[in-house]
This record gives structure tokens, sequence and C-alpha cells, in this order.
């Protein structure tokens, strides 16, 4: 399982590469 | 363990018939009929659209749904409602059981089950007590239908209209009905679908795509396939880009075409579509029940859809392309996710269904970083060397998700390490089995969280 922040962060993450 | 309280689903459409004829023009209308015969009827949309009602953006009234126009082509198939029924009643058995309400203390229970008088074994009208059941579609008729028939599959209704049957139902089976509670199926404008990239931002979609496509990898990797694509377009007519009128060319990313100039997607339509319902390559064709060339059209199925599943992973390990397909849906559901654990406890818990395409789902695992596509594998396989492609030796690069396929975010209340103090985290499901997933700052080293 993933903690929210985690998972807050991958999303993060993917917009800040776009 | 733990108490699932929100689930956000992303399913691809069920079984649907080919996209487009491909077949020689003397043979279009016979290769219809068959597709035709594939189609529910309209009664069963009469039917959906009566519990789940579409619900398109004002920006939809002039056109209406993206594919209708086609008939009976890029439609939904009977086979399809049932599979997306079984995958429905599947995730309505899971959160029944293993829903919020399931484990609540016995006031709460009260309160939450209402006008059931706290009926334990939760049926059609149960399910949308405990959830909040909201679904968004792209505008296709397909996963319009796909959706309806996956509610359809949650809520656990024993429907007495089967596809194809034309008839109309007796007055008893409408009582059977009634009263019933609606959900609507949206579908957002098109400027504002997190669903679909390509219908939202064509430009900038077309732009991104045409720099993969135009990178010198791509192209010497993709040239390898022209001769392959040339046996295609030899076989199926409808593919051969070059004879078509400008008009009836399909749009290509970029104004150089790739090497392999056919539609990838349409090819392996062709291959898809008719091994699932029985039906010979090579029917409708001037080679029909010549043996050898269904031989050799069989042996192109493998190779083809191997070819577009690599391109579309040229696509998705483009961050700029992959960032712009699979972050919006999942900023959607990230705010929704964290926002949840402050729901009251008498609310009811999200249960999001958005109905997509194969392209969508790829992406959300891409984007999410889903370990069996990210990772490195140790050895490559003999498939993979014997068609030239040992240079890629990440993940399991031909895998596409199969029609119905789903990929489910649960949000889950746990006790935290015995503690009594609650947390929350995030369990993810592909087709019903958990998925590990890669740090996304730790890709290159393939090191999951």
């Amino acid at each position: 399982a993933l903690r929210l922040s985690d998972f807050s962060r991958i999303v993060n993450h993917l917009e800040q590469v776009g | 363990g733990g108490i699932v309280e929100g689930v956000w689903l992303f399913h691809r459409h069920g079984d649907r018939t080919t996209n487009r004829p491909l077949c020689a023009d003397h043979m279009i209308e016979l290769e219809s009929e068959f597709w035709r015969s594939k189609i529910p009827s309209e009664e069963t949309y009469d039917h959906f659209n009566e519990r789940f009602p579409p619900n398109l953006h004002e920006s939809h009234a002039r056109h209406g749904y993206l594919d209708a126009k086609r008939e009976p082509y890029g439609r939904l198939t009977c086979k399809g409602i049932e599979q997306m029924r079984t995958t429905g009643r599947r995730f309505g058995l899971r959160y029944e059981q293993y829903g919020h309400h399931a484990r609540r203390k016995k006031d709460q229970t009260v309160l939450l089950r209402g006008k059931n008088n706290g009926r334990v074994i939760a049926g059609d009208g149960d399910f949308l007590d405990y959830w909040d059941v909201q679904a968004c579609s792209t505008n296709y008729l397909r996963t319009i239908a796909s959706a309806q028939s996956f509610l359809d599959g949650v809520f656990g209704s024993t429907s007495v209209l089967r596809p194809g049957m034309t008839t109309t139902p007796k007055q008893n089976d409408l009582l059977s009905y009634a009263p019933v509670q609606q959900v609507p199926i949206n579908v957002r404008d098109r400027s504002n679908d997190t669903l679909n990239a390509f219908d939202r931002e064509p430009a900038l979609m077309r732009n991104l795509v045409s720099d993969v496509m135009s990178s010198p990898n791509f192209c010497e990797r993709d040239a390898r396939a022209a001769p392959l694509a040339a046996r295609l377009a030899n076989f199926l007519p409808g593919l051969n880009i070059h004879k078509k009128k400008k008009e009836q060319q399909p749009k290509l990313f970029g104004e150089k075409p790739p090497p392999s100039n056919i539609n990838w997607i349409h090819a392996t339509d062709h291959f898809v579509c008719r091994a699932s319902h029985g039906l010979p390559y090579t029917a409708y064709s001037a080679f029909e029940n010549d043996e050898s060339v269904e031989s050799t059209m069989a042996a192109m199925a493998s190779p083809t859809l191997a070819h577009l599943a690599w391109r579309f992973r040229q696509w998705y390990l483009n961050e700029e392309l992959l960032s712009a397909v699979a972050a919006p849906p999942l900023r959607e559901i990230e705010g929704q996710i964290c926002s949840a654990p402050f729901l009251g406890v008498e609310e009811r818990r999200p249960f999001v269904v958005y109905s997509c395409h194969d392209v969508t789902l790829l992406s959300l695992l891409y984007g999410i970083g889903a370990d069996f596509l990210i990772k490195k594998k140790k050895r490559v396989n003999g498939f993979d060397a014997m068609n030239g492609i040992e240079e890629e030796e990440w993940g399991s690069w031909r895998w596409w998700p199969a029609y119905a396929s789903t990929l489910a975010f649960e949000l889950v209340r746990v006790d935290e390490r015995g503690t009594g103090l609650d947390s929350h985290v995030i369990r993810i499901f592909l087709n019903g089995k958990p998925l590990k997933v890669v740090d996304p700052e730790m890709r290159k080293e393939g090191i999951m969280i």
C-alpha cells in the first residue's frame, strides 16, 4: 500500500516533468 | 486489512467491433452484416439509459457521440456488455463485503443503512446507500455503454432484457425495476475531459507525438517493421494509406510520416476483434478459404500487437508526453482521495468510475510507475531476441490492457501499528491483482515504494 503523501509525490513528479 | 473508504476505478470498455472495414470494397457490406449481428439491440440501450442516463455536456449537443455515425464499427458488442457486467459484479461483491459500512459500530451502521432496516446483505439499492457512486465516460457510445453495463453488474441487477433481444418486456418485468435510483454517466466538455488527452488537446498531443516519432531511435526501429506493414496492407487494403484519397487518410502525427506508414491500431484490431468472435483472418477478403494465407496472417498477429505496444511504449517513456496524458486524471483523483478522509461519519463514501480507453489506461500505469512495465528485466527472452528487440530490456513491454481491464485505487483506513490512531493508505489493483510501483525519483535504480 502507498501512503497518501507518496501518491501525491508521484503525481507532483509527473506534473513537473511535463 | 483496513476499511475501504473510497474507490476510484478506471476501466477500459468491453469487447467491441472492429474500428473500420479493412477488407476489399466489394466485401464491406458482408463484413458489416457480420459485425451488426454482434452488437446489442436498441432496446438494450434503452434499458441501460433508463437506469444510467448519459449526461452529456451541452457542448456535445451538436455532434452527439463521437462514434455514433459509424455503426456497426467501433461499437460495444453483446460479449462486451457481458464482460463489463461480470467485472462490475466482482466489484459489487468486493465492496459490499469490505466497504466502509461492513465493520462500523452498530449505531453508525444504522445511520448508514437508513431505509434498509439494517439488512446485512447489500443488494441493488443498498450499494447506493453506502457509496456515492459517480461515473464519467469519454464521449463514445462504447465507453458510455461499458460504464452502464459495469454499474448494472455492480448493483447485481438480474436484467430481463438480454443483449440482442428485441421483444418488449412484460409488465411484471417492468414493475420489478421500479422505483430505481438513477446513476448518470457524465460526459464532460471535451476541453475539460481528463480521460482523453488526444481529444482534449489535439494540437499539443500532435506536437508531442511528433517529437517522439521523429527521433532517430524511433525511426530506426520503426523502419524494421515496414516490411510487416507492407504485407499487412497487401492482405488488408483498408490499411493502405497511400491508396486512399487525401480526405480519407487517417490523421498522421507530424509532417513526415513514420517509416511503417500504416495505422497500427487498426491493424491490431483486425486480429483482436476477429479472434474474439471466431472469425477467420481471411474472411471477407480476396483470400477467403485459402489456408496458407490464413496461416500467414495468423503468424503476423503477434508481431503486429507487439509493434503497437512498442510504439506506445516509446510515447509513454517520453516524460513530457506521459505527463500530458496521465497527470490530469491522476491529479483529479489525488485531490478526491486526499479530501475523502475528512468526510463525516454519516456521509457516503466516493465510488468513482471512469470509463476510458486502452491508451489512457496504459498511460496511467506508466504514470504511476507500475513495476512490471518499468522495472528492469534480468534477461531477454527468445521472442525478443528473434525479433531483434534485444535492446529493449525493461519490463513487460508487450503488455496491453485487454477489454474490460480495470485499474482500481482504494483508499483504506488502517490502524497505525496498533496505536489506535487511524491513518490512510492507497491500494492499487490491476485486474484484481495488487500492483507495485517504482519510486518516481528512483526509477533508474528500480527502487519501489
